[in-house]
């Protein structure tokens, strides 16, 4: 069980990270 | 898009792929590019989810008695650690220059990394979890080998106090198993056999009683009464079989096959 919930905060903040690499991007876009 | 096997992993890595395999178009779309953002705190997000991770799994590795848990899990753990490490350099990169196309390669592989190495760490995890349903269907499945020497109520009750509370576990094990997998048709033969083996359960107790009552009235026919048990017995032993084999099978073991 706390592995799940571990991962699932990973995916999350990856996720948050993705968001903001991607936002630049698709103003561009 | 990778196949996820299991519910709970599609529903925690479903998301993310799906951003990483848009993060990968976006920025094949926009070649020339502008200023990356600064990702300092998102990256730092992302390390000190991964710090827990590991820390996680390392408990997990000391307190598991699955030997196969211990020996692949440590390096699922290392690369979720490295594609870690990737994305805190690319985000280092993108400070000095925020146009910097070797550094929007590193986030999207560490990005891909940290979904990969999850992916597989999880899948380890859930296979050791599957290991722990397969050792209670081998309980089952040595609790019927006996049954062909039960001679008497009393070993036929002994039997039955036995082989009881571990069918059930298997029953509810199996049954929560199933309505996790991804794969339609898996789910199906597990439903199919977990209902084969709750209907001849009671079935084999009573050819057991049967004979058990043919052999103390010292009557003909006990030979056809043990055959009819072993029959039984039999086909409650294939189907555990096959349950076990469908547990143990990956949307991804299929593919290959295919």
């Amino acid at each position: 069980e706390m592995i799940l919930e571990a991962a699932k905060s990973i995916t999350a903040a990856t996720s948050a990270l993705i968001k903001a690499a991607s936002a630049a991007q698709r103003e561009l876009i | 898009m990778p196949v996820f096997h299991t519910k709970t992993i599609e529903s925690i890595l479903e998301p993310v792929a799906q951003q990483v395999s848009k993060l990968v178009i976006l920025h094949e779309e926009a070649e020339d590019g502008i200023p990356m953002p600064d990702l300092e705190q998102p990256v730092r997000s992302v390390s000190n989810a991964v710090f827990n991770l590991v820390k996680v799994g390392r408990d997990t590795i000391n307190s598991s008695d699955d030997p196969i848990l211990r020996q692949d899990m440590p390096g699922a753990l290392v690369k979720v650690e490295r594609s870690s490490k990737l994305l805190e350099e690319a985000s280092a990169r993108l400070k000095d220059d925020p146009y910097s196309a070797p550094a929007r390669k590193l986030l999207i592989d560490g990005s891909g990394g940290i979904l990969k190495a999850t992916s597989d760490l999880l899948l380890c995890f859930d296979q050791s979890e599957v290991r722990k349903i397969i050792r209670e269907c081998h309980r089952v499945l040595d609790y019927l080998a006996v049954a062909e020497v039960i001679e008497t109520l009393d070993e036929l009750v002994q039997f039955l106090r036995d082989l009881s509370p571990c069918l059930s576990r298997v029953s509810r094990e199996v049954s929560a198993r199933e309505k996790e997998l991804t794969h339609q048709v898996h789910s199906e033969i597990l439903v199919r056999c977990l209902e084969q083996v709750k209907t001849l359960a009671p079935i084999l107790i009573c050819s057991m009683k049967i004979y058990i009552h043919i052999v103390s009235q010292g009557g003909k026919g006990a030979e056809e009464a043990a055959e009819n048990r072993n029959y039984l017995a039999k086909r409650m032993t294939d189907e555990i079989n096959e349950i076990i084999r469908v547990l143990q099978l990956t949307s991804y073991d299929e593919e290959q096959s295919e």
